[in-house]
């Protein structure tokens, strides 16, 4: 999965 | 990707398609409020301009696109088309929005992750996102009957952050040190503002009566 750091969601 | 995320990304973009639908079709914008998409184009432009600087998947940058367009041709609509704004109810659309803008930015100033640009721009779109449905809440109480297009709207609206609080809960217990507390106590906040509307959304829905919210 992503990490914490990454901004993944909208 | 988890089905509570799809689902909520799925259910916010249905209530754009369904706002959209409304204001495109029947030229009428009647019961919606301009603040509150003028919010919400504002919380779009600051979160989503990392689709400049970054790519993280095919799905993630058209919605953003998606979301950016579809949130200023509202406003546009409800701005300058010359039949659409005949139904805008200016004088009824009166909360006072810009009050909500400063305070969200010095609490962004003042509560974030990183102390960057991008990064006090993106928290700032999480404060104004939780209070942006205000001014369309407080519109919808005083058109006293509210059509069913502009209440499927606001429901599947506030249905999409539900959706990612169990999202969250599901990246809780499935992701190593997974924990956004920002996102997350903006999403509660921004979830219980709808609490009132859910109760009389799903009461006129079973009474099959149309939706009217007290004053």
């Amino acid at each position: 999965e992503v990490s914490h750091e990454a901004k993944d969601e909208l | 990707m988890n089905i509570f995320r799809l689902a909520g990304d799925m259910s916010h973009l249905f209530s754009i398609l369904l706002l959209l639908l409304k204001i495109h079709t029947i030229k009428s914008c009647a019961g919606v409020s301009l603040k509150t998409q003028e919010l919400y184009a504002l919380v779009f432009a600051t979160r989503y301009l990392d689709i400049f600087t970054g790519y993280i998947s095919l799905y993630n940058t058209l919605m953003k696109m998606f979301f950016l367009w579809s949130s200023f041709t509202i406003v546009w609509y409800m701005r300058y088309h010359n039949v659409v704004r005949r139904s805008y109810d200016k004088d009824q659309d009166t909360f006072r929005h810009y009050f909500l803008i400063l305070p969200c930015f010095i609490l962004a100033l003042l509560v974030h992750e990183k102390f960057t640009f991008l990064e006090v721009l993106w928290t700032f779109s999480l404060y104004l996102e939780a209070v942006a449905i205000l001014p369309q809440l407080v519109l919808l109480q005083r058109t006293r009957n509210v059509d069913n297009l502009t209440g499927h709207y606001v429901f599947f609206l506030g249905a999409y952050r539900s959706f990612y609080i169990l999202n969250w809960i599901y990246r809780y217990f499935t992701e190593q040190n997974y924990y956004k507390w920002i996102t997350w106590i903006s999403g509660l906040v921004q979830t219980a503002l709808y609490a009132d509307f859910f109760y009389y959304y799903v009461k006129s829905w079973r009474n099959s009566e149309r939706l009217q919210l007290p004053a």
